[in-house]
């Protein structure tokens, strides 16, 4: 769910 | 990692320094917005708890870390460090933010995250941290309105004040850019549509104070905005 896509942005 | 998510992140980065320098050079808060501060303080504190549940990279740890640090200094400085707090002009700064940022926020994170029925399946805690996230972008968007709303009481506009809001406004437009790259160039890319709508919201409000600010550098002049 976290993963991925822009929730590895700021 | 691409081009413009990189530009984005050194163009906040910067825009924070400039406000920091101008906090510390000048010790002068006036045309600054506390209630901006503070907001983008929640939104940083709301967005990053996964700094203790998700590790993506050492740099996105170190600048979640520097964002929340720098932004708390900001809060502080302008709050309760003398003689900058003295200089703050309370009575210009007058968004109501609780009513008007933070409670239509929270509402529309919690319909939305209950409508897209994200996290069903998952414990109270990812809930609760997802719940968070989708705050935390909403409130984005909008947490530069208290500075836009003082701007325009002072209308005439310091030359680092206007240079903080065009990078705070450049990062956003950067971060839509990074988004229609990362589309194309990576399979399996999971889109966030309340992160995209937020983006470009985010965007919109600074076209105005863009179209001014170019103006005012084109002509090389003093920076003021129209009534």
């Amino acid at each position: 769910l976290k993963d991925g896509g822009s929730k590895d942005e700021l | 990692m691409n081009v413009f998510r990189l530009c984005g992140d050194m163009s906040h980065v910067f825009s924070i320094v400039v406000l920091l320098l101008r906090l510390r050079v000048a010790k002068n808060a006036s045309g600054i917005s506390l209630r901006t501060h503070e907001l983008f303080l929640l939104v940083f504190l709301t967005r990053y708890t996964d700094l203790f549940t998700t590790y993506y990279s050492l740099y996105n740890s170190c600048m979640k870390i520097a964002y929340i640090l720098s932004t708390a200094s900001i809060v502080y400085m302008i709050r309760l460090s003398d003689p900058i707090c003295t200089t703050y002009d309370k009575a210009q700064d007058t968004f109501r933010h609780w009513a008007f940022a933070v409670g239509p926020c929270a509402v529309l994170a919690t319909l939305t995250h209950f409508i897209s029925g994200e996290g069903s399946g998952y414990s109270l805690f990812v809930n609760i941290q997802e719940l968070l996230w989708t705050f935390s972008i909403y409130l984005e968007s909008i947490a530069i309105l208290p500075q836009l709303i003082l701007l325009q009481r002072y209308r005439e506009v310091e030359n680092l004040t206007g240079n903080y809001i065009f990078f705070m406004g450049s990062y956003r437009a950067l971060y839509i850019l990074n988004w229609i790259y990362r589309t194309y160039y990576e399979p399996g890319y999971r889109h966030h549509y309340v992160a995209y709508f937020c983006g470009v919201l985010q965007t919109l409000l600074y076209a105005d104070f863009f179209y001014y600010y170019m103006q005012s550098k084109r002509r090389g002049g003093r920076f003021s905005l129209p009534t």
